[in-house]
């Protein structure tokens, strides 16, 4: 199955 | 690497220094320098995880997203962004045959990872948790020269409208 894209938080 | 007609690629060296880390549960996680999609254009980045082997779920994938930057042009441009944008490890192989690993995304107007950046990198990416997995990468000439190439191809809902 294709992967889904998501949203996703980064901080430094 | 700044203007790129909406191609752009991040050569990512010492390879095997980072998997060296990754083995040794130290966290990899690097962002590519801005560019832009155009000029006028948005600026984008990249964000690259080698997820650690003691990561639930994802453990020792690549994880890959695009993060909105505070770019030159902003005020000119529509918000939020929208379009396509082609995400890729290049197979640097030689000869005809390459299989590139490669996924394609649609950009979700309503998240806020495509809204106008307020501070200088959006903290809010959109990608792929689970890109490509480390034992995939040894099955062909991803790695060169201790080298990654990662491509991203934007295409704009501008572009299509020029």
């Amino acid at each position: 199955f294709p992967p889904v894209p998501t949203e996703d938080e980064y901080m430094d | 690497a700044q203007q790129c007609n909406g191609i752009y690629i991040w050569k990512i060296e010492n390879f095997s220094g980072l998997q060296k880390a990754q083995e040794e549960e130290r966290p990899v996680v690097m962002h590519s320098p801005g560019f832009y999609t155009g000029k006028p254009g948005y600026k984008l980045c990249l964000r690259l995880h080698i997820q650690l082997p003691s990561a639930q779920r994802c453990a020792n994938y690549i994880s890959l997203f695009v993060h909105t930057m505070q770019g030159e042009y902003d005020s000119h441009l529509p918000w939020p962004f929208q379009g396509t944008i082609r995400l890729s490890i290049l197979d640097q192989s030689e000869g005809p045959e390459r299989h590139n690993h490669e996924e394609v995304m649609e950009a979700k107007p309503e998240l806020l990872a495509f809204q106008r950046p307020t501070i200088h990198r959006n903290p809010k990416g959109f990608g792929y948790v689970t890109f490509m997995s480390l034992q995939h990468l040894k099955q062909r000439t991803f790695i060169k020269d201790d080298t990654l190439l990662v491509r991203c191809e934007v295409l704009t809902r501008l572009d299509l409208n020029s």
